[in-house]
């Protein structure tokens, strides 16, 4: 499942860490792959990496074993940590054949090991987010309700069709969360109008098709903000917050769109 | 003047393109130039291209003269709109000499017809960006008073010391504004006192020697977030809101900073 929106600052990362910490809660067996440079899913649990530690980066670019780089956190929440040396890595795997897929082969059948495997993108829609869509079969769209954050919808769909179409025929989207949400607000509601409209009018062939809006959204809530300052999900740092709530609420409504095993 | 800071969505847009009218109000000829594929700031001011239309990308990779990008918005704001297009300039400038004077040398001496000239970046510390910084003389950074947009501050500061080292002795961090800065917040508080000690600590070499914190901080404010809905910018859409009354202040601020000609 990848959380992916080229905007910046919408609460991919947020959201990723929370929701695997949620669906632990739920009982779930979950990984979170942190692909992204700036390694804010690991720093937000807790994960620094030392000189010899191995991250998606050794795994990615230098054949190392995804089993090297998993480390637990928050219990048993599972996490391939990201480094700041993955800023290279589109360059190192551009000339690599089925370079859109190493992350999808190095992912090969730990997957089988999870229930989920959630995995939090850079703001961009690169070859990293290529190798993301590639890899999961479930897109989860975090967006904060401003128009610019709508702007950009039209080009990420664009880039899951060419996925879909051309890499992974199981590709699609579930849904757009809207993070950061102000209910009250005129814009708000806006927004979140245009996102159910664009979503109704897909076309059956298209890999939005069926995708909602979940119903949770998160609001605003400064915890959410703090917690990460602690390496600490939000169900650790803040677990009777408006944030836990509503991403265990999230976490609730994901787990009920999976079919019974 | 170059707004950067790679962590995405911390106001960069926003602080860019209404920093920019504030200071036209005042009396300033003023050139702001949108370095981002994603063109969020020339959405912001109403700008929209047509396919014969030239734009940033045209300039630096094709070889336009800037002068055919330039076009007035908001009365007098000068305005050089970026396109999705520029998402390859990276690739396409990788090989050309001199690849991070490019924007400079574009600006040429059209920046002796401007009081200020604006860069909106991208959240991203790439080509362009460098490009940016070797262009202007001064560094603002929007940081939004969160723990996460503080940790990428330290690579920012190196980034900002390779340019000043390499390609434009001049440059210099001017300063640092909160954007979306919730005051009664502890976490607003502490991220605001972590960044003050870190400019007070700056050895007389480091290019963040002197740099501030603006007194202005800019409040969260919807009216902010619906303008660029309306291609607008603040004090066209709402002028009596925080949002026009906090980027005066900003603009005035800013302004000040200049030495008398
Ligand atoms: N619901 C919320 N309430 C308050 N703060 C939030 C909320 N969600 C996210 N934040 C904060 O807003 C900032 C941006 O969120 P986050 O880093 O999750 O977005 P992102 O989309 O992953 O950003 P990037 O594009 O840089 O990866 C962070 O400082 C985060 O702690
Ligand atoms: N003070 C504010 N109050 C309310 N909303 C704001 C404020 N500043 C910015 N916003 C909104 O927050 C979102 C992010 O801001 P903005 O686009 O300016 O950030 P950015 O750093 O340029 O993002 P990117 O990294 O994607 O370029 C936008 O939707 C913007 O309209
Ligand atoms: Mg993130
Ligand atoms: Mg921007």
């Amino acid at each position: 499942m990848a959380f992916i929106n080229q905007k910046g600052g919408v609460g991919k990362t947020t959201t990723a860490v929370n929701v695997a910490a949620g669906l632990v809660r739920l009982g779930q067996r979950v990984l979170l792959v942190d692909l992204d440079p700036q390694a804010h899913a690991s720093l937000s649990v807790g994960v620094e990496l030392g000189p010899d530690d191995a991250s998606i980066y050794d795994v990615l670019v230098r054949g190392a074993s995804l089993y090297e780089a998993v480390r637990l956190v928050d219990g048993r929440l599972a996490v391939v940590p990201s480094h700041v040396d993955l800023v290279a890595a589109e360059l190192e795997l551009a000339e690599r054949p089925r370079r859109e897929l190493v992350l999808r082969e190095a992912l090969g059948n730990l997957r089988e090991h999870y229930d989920f495997v959630l995995i939090d993108c850079a703001p961009s829609l690169g070859l990293l987010s290529v190798n993301a869509l590639a890899a999961v079969d479930e897109v989860v769209i975090p967006l904060q309700p401003h128009f610019l954050a709508l702007q950009g919808f039209g080009r990420l769909m664009e880039t899951v069709t060419l996925v879909r179409d051309n890499l992974q025929p199981r590709l699609r989207v579930c849904g757009v969360v809207l993070c950061m949400h102000e209910r009250g607000t005129r814009l708000g509601q806006e927004v979140r109008a245009d996102v159910l409209r664009f979503l109704e009018g897909a076309d059956p062939r298209d890999p939005w098709h069926g995708a909602r809006v979940f119903d949770t959204c998160i609001r605003r809530n400064v915890k959410l903000a703090e917690s990460p300052s602690f390496g600490q999900t939000i169900f650790q740092y803040a677990p009777d917050s408006h944030g836990a709530e509503d991403y265990l609420a999230l976490a609730r409504e994901i787990l009920a769109m999976r079919p019974a095993p």
